[in-house]
């Protein structure tokens, strides 16, 4: 069977007013994040890049507490599954920062966020690949 | 007295999952 996930506990990067240094060398709190913060930082960081990762399916976990989502990912369209508390923020095009449980990311971090919901576009990072 | 707080900075890429594409075949 596969590794339960590590942590239930979030590091505290989420939490509201945490400061968030750009690969530019620009500090920003997290809740002011914006798309391009992380697309500036992809294109200037050299190694990592940007995906699109769309949530096509999201189901109750093995693992109690937990939610699995179901992404297909990059041009690839690879799929990716992933075991995460409901509370943990995902950061969607356009929409800025979205969990399963908005109510549970409020009472851990003060963070706004919206509903992640199957279609959203999260932003996901990964190794460029070299051709 | 009241000491300096040292604030935490976190990296940007540590707010975004790493998600690995499988190899394309």
């Amino acid at each position: 069977p596969p590794l339960p996930p590590h942590s239930t506990t979030l590091p505290s990067h989420f939490m509201k007013g945490a400061i968030i240094q750009l690969a530019t060398g620009e500090l920003k709190r997290v809740e002011d994040l914006q798309t391009q913060d992380f697309v500036r930082s992809a294109e200037v960081s050299g190694g990592l890049k940007i995906d699109s990762s769309t949530v096509v399916d999201i189901q109750e976990s093995q693992w109690p507490g937990f939610v699995t989502l179901h992404f297909v990912v990059g041009e690839q369209q690879s799929k990716v599954c992933l075991d995460v508390p409901p509370e943990h923020p995902f950061f969607v095009y356009g929409q800025g920062w979205s969990s399963c449980s908005p109510s549970q990311t409020a009472q851990l971090f003060a963070l706004p966020c919206h509903r992640l919901q199957v279609g959203d576009v999260c932003i996901s990072i990964s190794l460029q690949s070299i051709s | 007295n009241v000491e300096p707080r040292s604030v935490a900075v976190f990296p940007w890429h540590s707010l975004v999952p790493f998600l690995a594409p499988s190899q394309p075949d």
